[in-house]
C-alpha cells in the first residue's frame, strides 16, 4: 500500500470470522498531511468490514475534529488500503482451509 | 496512560490512546 503517512493497524486480533473488528489509527508522517492534525495520540475505533465505507469514517473524523477536510482522502485512502489487506488475508485463509 | 473519547454524531466512538511505542517516524 501507498506511504500516506497515515498508519492503519489492527487493534485486536483477527478471528477471520466477525464483521466489525477495531481498528487503530495515528499519523506517522505529519510532513504528508495538508492540514494540522489534533490528537498526538492514535485514534481507535470500530468498523464493520461487510457494510462501512473507509471514507464515510474519514468524513467523521474530519466533523469529530482529529483532522482536516484537506486531509480527508487521504485518511479514507489509508483505512481503505488496510480494510482491503484484512479481506485479502481472510479470503487467502478461507481458501487455504477450504 | 491518559486516554480519551470522542463519540461523533452518527454513534461512532472513537478513543484516543497514546501510539504504540517506536511507531513515529517524525517525532
Amino acid at each position: 500500500a501507498e506511504d500516506t503517512g497515515v498508519r492503519v493497524e489492527l487493534a485486536e486480533e483477527d478471528d477471520g470470522k466477525k464483521p466489525t473488528i477495531a481498528l487503530k489509527l495515528w499519523v506517522e508522517d505529519h510532513k504528508k498531511l495538508k492540514g494540522k492534525y489534533k490528537e498526538s495520540g492514535a485514534i481507535e475505533f470500530t468498523f464493520d468490514l461487510e457494510k462501512e465505507v473507509p471514507e464515510v469514517v474519514a468524513q467523521e473524523m474530519v466533523e469529530s475534529g482529529f483532522f482536516q477536510e484537506s486531509d480527508a482522502k487521504t485518511v479514507g485512502k489509508s483505512i481503505r488500503d488496510r480494510v482491503a489487506l484484512i479481506k485479502w488475508r481472510r479470503g487467502r485463509t478461507a481458501a487455504i482451509v477450504a | 496512560s491518559a486516554t480519551s473519547q470522542v463519540v461523533h454524531s452518527a454513534g461512532r466512538r472513537f478513543i484516543v490512546s497514546p501510539v504504540p511505542e517506536g511507531r513515529l517516524k517524525d517525532q
